[in-house]
């Protein structure tokens, strides 16, 4: 079961904030309970998998792109007001009933995405101490996905000091070895030359030996 | 013995490379690596 | 300003879940404000600067210490539940007094940290309200490091996986020079024992001409 929260803010009550706890199992299309509280009170409803399919019908629209739409609506915080609109008009005599309405602007359009009755929460109570704990729930699971970032994080700047110190050295071993190699070739092949220059000093007495003789 | 030190003399240089006979990369490195000691 | 909540679960009320909420200016040492709640009821209280010295000096305890243990009881959360307790006892008509302390425990002896009055809330909206978006802007900004650290991750795998090409391209590089220079050195090489050959194969032609010469 996954649960989120977020923070609304109803075109009716511009300056009240309203949370909206979404609950659903795996896929959001297959339905979700819906919570909504002001920190006092509570509201509770339900949109079943029926629900889901017919608002998608009327809007003539793929079913999973509607509930692409639902996520982006309900699970996404920090998505620019200006895209999403919620309202509220409470019902019945001190609010028992609320109606809960969700929309999409385009441009200076908007068209609702659906809408739901929901129901106050008599003792709301154990419902928003609920909710809180879902939030600090989600905070000690983010804090740990960091910690486990952070540990990764140096892990990954270890590796790449050490590879980089192993590349500092092969490249410096490189020129070693290539110095290495010329100084050693140089001294084998000088004294190649030396024992040429010493046959080609021989060669020359010899022949002059050999001319004078024959004189 | 004195002759075979001289035959030595005369058929390989001081690092032990073979005047005449010509060498491959084994025996290069193998000339080489003497040189270490050498050094 | 600082703020951080945390669940508690009152040795008088085991099954209850409260919420503490903590605000404070940059030191804990400087005072704190406390709001606790179930989710519907809430009270408030602050420690003031002097308290704090006050508690550390009963305890005989260095104020620096004391504050430590302070910023673990409160700040921390996920700390094993058997070494701090909190505890309420309601007082007054219905409960406007609260009376919360907190201790800490040592194998069989607890000792309590420090205690403080809070009072009722009469109307707790505002004040619950505010401590769940607290949470929620704790969870936004949690996000967003997460965010920051894998996108961190991201680039430390790129230069890490771009550095081990670097070394492995180092270490095929070194090889290939090596054989390069073996192989030139080795063309180089032949050439003069080649000429080396041929200058003592003409020595020894001459050395005999000059010796029948002489005969």
């Amino acid at each position: 079961m996954e649960k989120k929260v977020r923070r609304i803010y109803p075109l009716s009550e511009p300056g009240t904030t309203y949370f909206l706890q979404i609950v659903w199992e795996k896929d959001l299309g297959t339905g979700f309970d819906v919570i909504l509280t002001d920190g006092q009170s509570a509201w509770s409803g339900r949109v079943p998998k029926e629900e889901i399919s017919r608002e998608a019908a009327d809007m003539e629209m793929e079913q999973k792109k509607y509930v692409e739409e639902l996520r982006k609506v309900f699970l996404t915080e920090g998505i620019p007001s200006n895209i999403y609109n919620f309202d509220i008009s409470k019902e019945g005599t001190n609010g028992d009933c609320l109606h809960f309405s969700y929309e999409k602007k385009l441009r200076d359009l908007s068209f609702r995405l659906g809408s739901l009755k929901l129901q106050r929460i008599p003792s709301p109570t154990e419902v928003i101490s609920k909710l809180i704990s879902c939030c600090l729930d989600f905070i000690v699971g983010l804090h740990a996905k960091n910690e486990h970032l952070q540990r990764e994080n140096e892990i990954l700047l270890n590796d790449l000091n050490e590879v980089q110190d192993q590349l500092q050295k092969c490249v410096e071993a490189k020129e070693e070895l290539e110095t290495e190699l010329y100084k050693k070739f140089i001294l084998v092949l000088n004294e190649k030359k030396a024992k040429i220059r010493n046959l080609q000093k021989c060669l020359k007495e010899a022949e002059e030996t050999a001319v004078k003789a024959t004189q | 013995s004195p002759e075979t030190k001289q035959h030595f003399a005369r058929e390989y240089d001081c690092y032990g490379d073979s005047y005449t006979a010509d060498v491959g990369v084994a025996q290069l490195k193998e000339v080489f690596s003497r040189m270490n000691d050498l050094e």
